[in-house]
Formats: C-alpha cells, structure tokens, sequence
C-alpha cells in the first residue's frame, strides 16, 4: 500500500459518500444517472468474485463489502424507493449503456492477462469501469446547472482513478516485475474522458459560478 | 503472457 493508492481509495470513498449524502439529504436522485450506478455494481460485482477466496487484507475485504454493498443500495434506492424513484430523470438518462456492456466484455474476452473466468471477469470489470461514467456525464450535459453535491461525486469520482495512476507509475518504480498494464491503459482513458469536465469544473470554482457544461 | 498477479487494488 502506497500513499497514492490509499488517497485514491480514499476518494472513491468519499464520492460515494458525497452521493450517498445527496440522495439522503434531498431525498433525491435528479441529475444522477441510474445507468452509471448499474454499471458500476456490475464493475464491483465482476471484479470482487475473488473476495471470499482471495484474503488479502481487512481492509481489502472491507473495502469491497463497503463498496459493493454501497453501490446495490443506490441502484435499489434509484429503482425502489417511492419518494427517491420519483426524481430519476429517466427522460435524460438514455445512454445506451448495455452497449458499453458487450463492448466490455467482447474486449475481455480478447485482451486479458490470462485466459482464466476469474481474470476475463477482472479485465472486464477494468473496461467496463473505464467507461461506466460516460451515462453520467452525457446526463450532467443534458441536464443543464448541476447541483453541489452532484458534481462534487463526479469529480471525486474521477480524480480517485487519477491518483491510482500515480499509485501505477510509483510501484513501477519501486516494484520489480511490477505490470499493472491493463489496469493502466484503461485507468488512463478513464480519467480522460473526466478531463472536460474537470476543466469546467475548475472553472466553476475559480468563477465562484454553478457547474454548468455545454451541451 | 505474465502469470496472473494476486489483485491486491480495489
């Protein structure tokens, strides 16, 4: 564990929460996508199979608990919850998300460490990951001013990948044989995709302005 | 290609 990784887990931490807290304190989802949270909990879900077999810490193993049963929570919520469910914008939300699904799964099934259930499952969820914000930020563009909490979740939820990326190129440097390439290349198209929006996103704090991204 | 590494990231 480096300092880069754990600030990363620590991010992913708090955007969860950051969403958690809006759902719970507005009683509402508007401005959330439904598809980004089904995509993610398919990312967790696919990629933790290994937690009742692999022991690699406690807090690896409570990590994932946290982050799985966190993110059933916010899709059951979205889905289930009669005063939450009622502001889903599911007018805006129309990404063709399983698309991003099959694409995922067609490129793990070609590219992946070895040709093994458990590390095809692996290289999926790392794809699917790459791309499960994209429901999201086309929702976010749609859907005009983005609320506080909303565009704090996104950022945190992009910056955590970025500080991963740092975590890749320090264990490069300090671990011998250490290769992560397919967690990095993906981890590297992933925050990409964030970069418009945290250049608004930054332009809204230094302005002092709502979020606001060009349609 | 590499054997498959213990996944020790979330």
């Amino acid at each position: 564990m480096n300092i880069f990784r754990f600030a990363g887990d620590m991010t992913h931490l708090i955007s969860i929460l950051v969403l958690l807290l809006k759902i719970y304190a507005t009683k509402s989802c508007s401005g959330i996508s439904r598809k980004t949270q089904e995509l993610y909990a398919l990312v967790f879900l696919a990629r933790y199979v290994d937690i009742f077999t692999e022991f690699i810490s406690v807090y690896n193993t409570i990590m994932k608990i946290v982050f799985i049963a966190s993110t059933l929570a916010i899709v059951w919520c979205m889905r289930g919850h009669r005063v939450v469910r009622r502001s889903y914008d599911k007018e805006l939300d129309t990404f063709r998300h399983y698309f991003l699904i099959a694409a995922s799964l067609v490129l793990a099934l070609l590219v992946h460490e070895k040709f093994t259930f458990q590390e095809i499952l692996w290289a999926f969820s790392i794809y699917l990951e790459a791309v499960a914000i994209l429901p999201q930020l086309v929702l976010l563009q749609r859907s005009g001013n983005v609320d506080n909490l909303t565009g704090q979740y996104v950022f945190f939820l992009g910056a955590y990948r970025g500080l991963y990326i740092l975590n890749w190129i320090y264990r490069y440097f300090t671990e011998p044989h250490f290769s992560r390439w397919i967690a990095c290349v993906s981890g590297l198209v992933q925050t990409a995709l964030y970069a418009d929006f945290f250049y608004y996103y930054f332009l809204s704090w230094k302005n002092n302005a709502k979020l606001k991204l060009p349609a | 290609g590499p054997s498959s590494y213990p996944k020790d990231e979330l």
